[in-house]
């Protein structure tokens, strides 16, 4: 089972769009995949079309009622099963502060069982916070979505920074697998630049003990294609509301890359 | 003195590139601005050049060391100071979590000394945490960068329930005064769509007691051009790297409307 965290703390960088889209890509390949809703905007949630305040038991309750993950978990579609967010998540960060191992607590209640699946997909809120390092403690893996921006490309070192810091208490084995390129405008001179900069900096930590020695660039970037947008408004992924799009076929594109991946 | 909070808690909107070159622009126009930075990313403070690091006091210092926010201001060009971040704010939120007041702390500490200033600029981090409490505590007004996408809209309910918990305790007198829509895409659908359902929330909330009910839809909309995701690369406003680019038209005529406002 890969427990993958899609986290950048830059915001609107692709990350909800990404654990989405990936996530319904992986179930069509014939994965069986689970996504978490870590982020107090609920955004997993709704793109999903699944009423975070309708009922059942909320990543909130998980976090600060110990309630176990599993029981959280309600279908989509197909292989594809959802641990939605309430806004009253927001809450969590300041009520589990005096808690001991509130960095944990995730964890802690996803292995108070089995969970039958392939692919455990986190969406983190744009923040270095309680909430995603719960999902860095709990995550195998990190895929960190990037905007071929300089304001993105800034924040990086602060985001290795909080992956070391997870390694080398809570989670020894946490890495960044993978760096995927979003809303990716291949004409854009900022673009070859910044992906130019990205190249350089992993070659460099080759061999080094830093969270992306060994890492790769993702071939797939995920060209900015708006139907991408508008799908959450029906509720769907892409594949549902736009199966011909640029949009569909990038994320079937990274599902293959992800699925080959040696990690 | 207008005191205004750029906010909106859902990320990659354009709050940073609107309080840089919003408040660029109100310079030009002679105006005094001070731009003050609020997110741990301190993407403000590299937008204009000024390191973080760099020594000098910090927002991080005005709030957890109780330094008036005066002593944080620097030069950035004529018209213009600027209280940068450094990526250590990020700690403020649990560090502050008992003080007592912690959500006026910043205005507190603008109201030891009289700040000199026309129009004093607030960048939000994107979230609903203490940091983004504390300027809404202290502005006097709300602008809303918004994009015209449905993920976005979606978390609008959220902020307005944020800005009536200010205005019922710490804060009476604040308002929305303007939504601002940047990245603009006029062709594509879904825009149509997003101004529509803001225009008739706004209608439908004239008259009531409500965050939104005195706001105008600004408009100037900020269109997507990617001389705007260029500039921060150069620590330039946009007037200085592209004056002649369609953001540096968008957000000169921006500022004027701004000027104009009654509020
Ligand atoms: N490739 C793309 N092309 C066009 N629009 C996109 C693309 N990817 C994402 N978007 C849109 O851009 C916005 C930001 O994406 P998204 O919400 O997935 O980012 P995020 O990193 O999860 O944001 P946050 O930091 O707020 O959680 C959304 O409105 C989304 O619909
Ligand atoms: N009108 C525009 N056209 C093109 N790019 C833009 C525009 N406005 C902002 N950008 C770029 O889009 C990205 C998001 O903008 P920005 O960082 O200002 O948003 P933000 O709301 O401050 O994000 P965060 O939530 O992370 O603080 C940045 O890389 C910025 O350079
Ligand atoms: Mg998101
Ligand atoms: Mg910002």
């Amino acid at each position: 089972m890969r427990i993958i965290a899609l986290f950048n703390q830059k915001g609107g960088v692709g990350k909800t769009t990404t654990t989405v889209n990936l996530g319904a890509a992986l179930a069509d390949a014939g994965k069986k995949v689970v996504l978490v809703d870590l982020d107090p905007q609920a955004n997993l949630s709704t793109h999903l079309g699944v009423d975070p305040e309708s009922a059942g038991i909320s990543t909130y309750r998980v976090l600060t009622d110990g309630i176990p993950l599993i029981e959280a978990l309600r279908p989509v579609t197909d292989n594809l099963r959802v641990a939605p967010a309430t806004t009253d998540l927001a809450a969590a960060e300041v009520e589990l502060v005096s808690v001991v191992g509130r960095e944990s607590l995730l964890r802690k209640m996803a292995e108070k069982n089995k969970i039958d699946a392939d692919f455990v997909l986190i969406d983190c809120p744009p923040s270095l916070g309680l909430l995603s390092l719960n999902a860095l403690v709990y995550a195998s893996e990190v895929i960190v979505p990037l905007q071929a921006h300089f304001l993105a490309l800034q924040g990086m070192e602060k985001l290795f920074d909080t992956i070391s810091m997870v390694r080398q208490g809570l989670n020894p084995k946490l890495h960044i697998s993978g760096i995927l390129f979003c809303q990716f405008e291949a004409a854009a001179r900022l673009t070859g630049e910044v992906t130019g900069e990205v190249d350089n900096f992993i070659a460099s930590a080759r061999g080094q003990n830093h969270p992306v020695s060994n890492a790769i660039v993702f071939q797939t970037q995920i060209r900015r294609n708006i139907k991408l947008a508008e799908a959450p408004s029906f509720g769907q992924s892409i594949f549902q509301y736009a199966p011909n799009s640029a949009g569909a076929a990038d994320y079937s594109v990274l599902a293959e890359e992800v699925m080959k991946m040696k990690v």
